[in-house]
């Protein structure tokens, strides 16, 4: 574990809380892509089809579990939360789960470091992973409706992927055999999805204005 | 040396 592994982590967490605290205290999940949540929900479940049966550190264990348990409530508070489903905003949500899912599986079977059930899975959410923010991106384009929480969200998810390509550059110079071109290719792409809105956050951070993004 | 098994990142 290095600092940037610890800090990639830490800011992930944070965006997912961020988004949880969000919608449960103010009891509404306007702007939030229910779609994105999905992706996510299964991104962690196909990733730690392992949990219970590898066990690499307690840490490790905790945030995965912890990680599950928020993406599976954010889902279940924006599908079936008496208030908070009400706030959601169904007719602009309207990016089609299938055409990020069929090619992600598509490519997980082709492409992979060893041909099992488990491993495939696996790659398949990091293909996913790399690609589930696109709903949102486009909700938040859309709308151009983006309060703080949701922009914060974001911001911290985008950090949570730069961090980890810092971690894997660290990685590659202090451990032997850390060659892992899957992880690191999608891991770029999935940055990059972030570099339009970042662009934007700190434009309205510099010139401390709301964020809005061009239409 | 072998890499280790599965794989340890979040």
């Amino acid at each position: 574990m290095n600092i940037f592994r610890l800090a990639g982590d830490m800011t992930h967490l944070a965006s997912v809380l961020v988004l949880l605290l969000k919608i449960h205290t103010i009891k509404s999940c306007s702007g939030v892509s229910l779609k994105t949540q999905e992706l996510y929900a299964l991104v962690f479940a196909t990733r730690y089809l392992d949990i219970f049966v590898t066990y690499v550190s307690f840490y490790n264990t905790v945030m995965k579990l912890i990680f599950l348990g928020s993406s599976f409530s954010i889902v279940w508070y924006i599908r079936r939360h008496r208030v908070v489903r009400r706030s959601y905003d169904k007719d602009q949500d309207t990016f089609r789960h299938l055409f990020l899912l069929l090619p992600c599986l598509v490519l997980a079977l082709v492409i992979n470091e060893k041909f099992t059930f488990k491993e495939v899975m696996w790659t398949f959410s990091i293909y996913l992973e790399a690609v589930a923010i696109l709903p949102q991106l486009v909700l938040l384009q859309r709308t151009r409706n983006i309060d703080n929480l949701t922009g914060q969200y974001v911001f911290l998810l985008g950090a949570y992927r730069a961090l980890y390509i810092l971690n894997w550059i660290y990685r590659y110079f202090t451990e032997e055999h850390y060659v892992h071109w899957i992880t690191w290719i999608a891991g770029i792409i999935q940055t990059l999805l972030y570099a339009d809105f970042f662009y934007y956050y700190f434009q309205s951070w510099k010139n401390s204005v709301k964020l809005e993004l061009p239409a | 040396k072998e890499e280790p098994q599965g794989h340890d990142e979040l």
